[in-house]
């Protein structure tokens, strides 16, 4: 078929450091 | 009358699909709990594709909430694996060979025309139809980064205390102890008594236990190479700053010794294919000492030979190890005050670093080139000891 694919979404990704920072803070938060 | 419907059974399309509310028990069971050794005679990488095949059928139903939430999981459990075992060579190379699998799928199956040139039509039917995961392939770069600088860590933990008995203190070659320098013969010995002696042949056995494992798990060639890479200059830098530091090793005995050390391990490296990765290269300096031990230290002649051989040496190394060589005995002069002048007026328009030793901690950074894989998703098979079974085959 001559039809174009359609363009994919851009899925935001924290960066590692931050991916790290949020899981210190969730395990800080748990008890 | 009764109607019998006959459905073909649908082809497996390579996707998995799972509840939302199961992605821990997934990641439980195919990450954080899961041992190397339970999958040994699957293919390798395979938590990799299983993986690949979960956030495609994701993709498929455009829920972008659950690629980021498998994702993240992922990530955070490989990371989780690592803290836990982060002194097992084993654990850390699988999960190296696993993240950089995932890495290169996200690539072959991203629909990025750059990535697909080596595709069959069955693979390109694979590739990702709704999102774009860019900048999660960069967090998985970095992870990959992190695991190799882990296992690079764990490596040169396991071989740093044999080094310098295995290089430079064990005697090999037989007849050598009778020509080492006179004095130093009863540390040589007790040493070969004490608990931290080695002979090469435990850095080889130990090269090829780290060899096996990375090829076993299915590390793309590529990393295989920079890991010895990095593991070789770790053994010539540790090697390299002990001599420039004790008189005992100083000496042709010791040179002859370590010409033939390295002689072996370049034939391990041969033995294993491993030529191409630049790791003699980095022994460079270690060999050129080696000879300088041996060669002749007396004339202009022999300061030219010297000057000329030695140009992976500075000038200050050159100079420390002539001041230390230790004559083997009454009949053998020590190298003179005259002789290291020479060499000294001859080297002065080199650029030298200034500082003698080397940092063996240095690391070479490190490169992951993309390697597709020739397997199709289809054609996975997961086994029952993975209790997956809450995976259904779309």
């Amino acid at each position: 078929s001559t039809q174009r694919p359609r363009p994919r979404v851009l899925l935001k990704a924290p960066t590692l450091a931050e991916m790290e920072e949020m899981t210190t803070s969730e395990e800080e938060e748990s008890p | 009358r009764q109607v019998t419907v006959q459905r073909k059974e649908k082809d497996f399309q390579g996707m998995l699909e799972y509840h939302k509310e199961d992605e821990a028990l997934l990641i439980r069971n195919l990450v954080t709990d899961l041992k190397p050794q339970m999958l040994s005679g699957t293919v390798p990488c395979l938590p990799a594709y299983i993986l690949y095949m979960c956030i495609r059928h994701a993709d498929y139903t455009n829920d972008d909430l659950k690629v980021h939430s498998l994702l993240t999981s992922t990530i955070n459990g490989i990371k989780k694996v690592l803290k836990k075992h982060n002194d097992d060579f084993e654990m850390t190379s699988f999960w190296l060979s696993n993240t950089c699998r995932l890495l290169h799928c996200l690539k072959q199956y991203s629909g990025d025309e750059g990535f697909m040139t080596q595709n069959t039509a069955k693979q390109n039917e694979h590739c990702l139809k709704n999102f774009d995961l860019t900048e999660y392939r960069q967090v998985l770069s970095d992870l990959s980064i992190q695991i190799y600088q882990q296992l690079i860590k764990i490596a040169e933990g396991v071989l740093q205390p044999m080094i310098v008995s295995a290089m430079l203190e064990n005697e090999s070659i037989q007849g050598l102890s009778g020509v080492k320098p006179t004095g130093y013969r009863k540390r040589s010995s007790s040493m070969v008594d004490g608990d931290n002696s080695y002979c090469l042949e435990a850095i080889i056995r130990q090269m090829n236990s780290f060899h096996t494992v990375l090829c076993d798990q299915g590390l793309d060639p590529e990393i295989i190479l920079q890991v010895f890479k990095q593991l070789f200059y770790m053994i010539n830098a540790v090697t390299l700053n002990n001599l420039l530091l004790r008189k005992d090793v100083c000496s042709w005995s010791t040179g002859m010794q370590l010409r033939y050390n390295i002689s072996q391990l370049e034939e391990w490296l041969r033995g294993r294919n491993l030529q191409q990765s630049g790791a003699v290269q980095t022994m460079e300096p270690l060999i050129q000492a080696a000879q300088l031990l041996q060669l002749k230290k007396k004339t202009r002649e022999d300061a030219e030979a010297i000057c000329s051989l030695c140009t992976s040496l500075s000038t200050q190394q050159i100079v420390k190890i002539l001041n230390l060589y230790t004559p083997l005995n009454e009949f053998e002069e020590r190298v003179t005050v005259a002789f290291i002048r020479t060499i000294q007026a001859q080297l002065q328009e080199r650029n030298d670093p200034q500082q003698l030793l080397l940092d063996f901690k240095h690391m070479f950074p490190v490169l992951f080139p993309f390697n597709p894989s020739s397997l199709t998703m289809d054609s996975i098979h997961i086994p029952a000891c993975l209790n997956l079974e809450f995976l259904n085959e779309v």
